[in-house]
């Protein structure tokens, strides 16, 4: 880990590779013959970051930012809907991702409409995607709004989104002006706490496909209360905390590392016959233990 | 077998030979013999639960044990490896013989926050250790 800076990164997949001559120096744990280094390229981000900061004392490392606490909220949540309490990955809900990520905004330009009758947020968000790497392939992006209203609002609210991407002229500009926008009109009733995801994926979908690493946007949202279909005149603007939404971005990690579901299952399929096997642990791939012993299970 | 029995009464009256279901496993299943075996750790005992935040505990498994001469049959071992141990006995001792390895592994859901705050959630493969066989 101390010769971190000796360490280049490999473009093509994101993970660090040593040099040529720093393998020397690197430690020893770290050393393999040069026939192995490419399997050392290969290793799955998660061993490779923790053969990296096993080695560290986590105070030494740079200060790592917190994620918003509603953000990993949301996180935890969709966990304990994909995976199992051990961990594994559940085969029951057919998700072709392997990989979900999460992006709070790094900076906002915000413009408060002063017109009272309607309750307008326009904020200009830069979402950077440096974490996603070559072999991710986007499958899907949300804008993930999160509504805290301190009571459950008894009718609809109609919410207008207009999003429009941003191309900043100069290096350096916060607030660059629009290139190309679109609107979104949405529907939907909230509770207590919501969380409402607005589709972007055909909207983001070029920008992520040239793997921009940075996607400025700026997001229009007014929210009025009321069905559109009973009422033609919408009153009632909502006094609503609109916190600026986050980016989620499903996403299918081509690499050997991920765990590609249609794989397994095609392999599972193709070899029904399993050698029989003495197991203390009577484990499945599922991770759900067994009873009794394998012999027990075929009798 | 009562005499053998006789004797071993004398010897070593604690087990009663006439207990079969352990009788029948010590025949079917020779002690250690390759296994898979629990292993279990948690993140916050290597200090690493400040950015994986699930799963909490993490259960890699291992196999250990020693593989048997005819090994193809209980473990769905390839035909090499019985032909590994030939070598290992009649040929060349330097040759080691076959080791009891994982077969097949279960893939493992992480969610860990990224250096620049954002939060990735992600499905590797091949994290634990569901079977062992000889090789």
């Amino acid at each position: 880990p101390h010769s971190r800076d000796h360490v280049v990164s490999d473009e093509t997949s994101g993970f660090l590779v040593a040099p040529e001559g720093a393998a020397s120096e690197l430690n020893p744990l770290l050393q393999l013959p040069k026939s192995m280094r490419r399997g050392y390229a290969l290793l799955p981000p998660l061993l490779k970051v923790l053969s990296d900061r096993g080695n560290q004392d986590w105070g030494s490392e740079a200060p790592r930012l917190q994620p918003d606490s509603r953000a990993l909220r949301y996180m935890k949540r969709l966990y304990k809907m994909s995976a199992t309490k051990e961990g594994i990955p559940k085969d029951n809900n057919s998700h072709l991702y392997n990989t979900v990520r999460l992006f709070t905004p790094c900076s906002e330009c915000k413009h408060r409409h002063r017109d009272l009758k309607k309750d307008v947020h326009s904020v200009d968000l830069l979402f950077n995607l440096d974490r996603v790497t070559a072999l991710e392939h986007l499958l899907k992006s949300v804008l993930l709004y999160s509504f805290d209203t301190p009571a459950p609002i008894p009718s609809p609210i109609v919410c207008v989104c207009r999003l429009s991407v941003k191309e900043q002229e100069f290096s350096g500009q916060v607030c660059p002006s629009a290139s190309h926008s679109v609107a979104f009109r949405l529907h939907f009733q909230v509770r207590k706490r919501k969380w409402v995801e607005v589709d972007v994926t055909s909207f983001l979908q070029p920008l992520i496909a040239t793997h921009r690493r940075d996607i400025h946007m700026a997001v229009n949202f007014t929210c009025l209360m009321g069905d559109p279909q009973h009422t033609t005149k919408l009153e009632n603007p909502i006094n609503m905390a609109l916190v600026p939404p986050s980016l989620l971005l499903y996403l299918n990690d081509t690499s050997e590392q991920a765990y590609h579901r249609w794989n397994s299952l095609r392999h599972r399929r193709r070899n029904p016959a399993r050698p029989r096997q003495r197991n203390s642990l009577r484990v499945s791939p599922m991770g759900d233990r067994g009873t009794g012993s394998t012999q027990g299970k075929r009798a | 077998a009562r005499q053998r029995r006789d004797e071993h009464l004398k010897e070593a009256p604690a087990t009663p030979p006439y207990n079969l279901s352990d009788y029948f496993k010590r025949f079917l299943f020779p002690q250690n013999e390759c296994e898979l075996h629990n292993f279990r750790l948690s993140f916050s005992q290597l200090k690493w639960d400040r950015w994986i935040i699930a799963p909490h505990r993490y259960s890699p498994q291992y196999c250990k044990g020693d593989c048997p001469r005819v090994v193809g049959h209980r473990y769905g071992s390839p035909v090499h490896t019985m032909v590994q141990n030939i070598i290992y006995e009649k040929l060349d001792s330097s040759v080691p013989k076959p080791s009891c390895v994982p077969a097949e592994y279960s893939p493992l859901s992480v969610l860990t926050i990224e250096p620049d705050g954002s939060i990735v959630y992600k499905e590797y493969e091949d994290m634990i250790a569901t079977k062992c066989t000889c090789r």
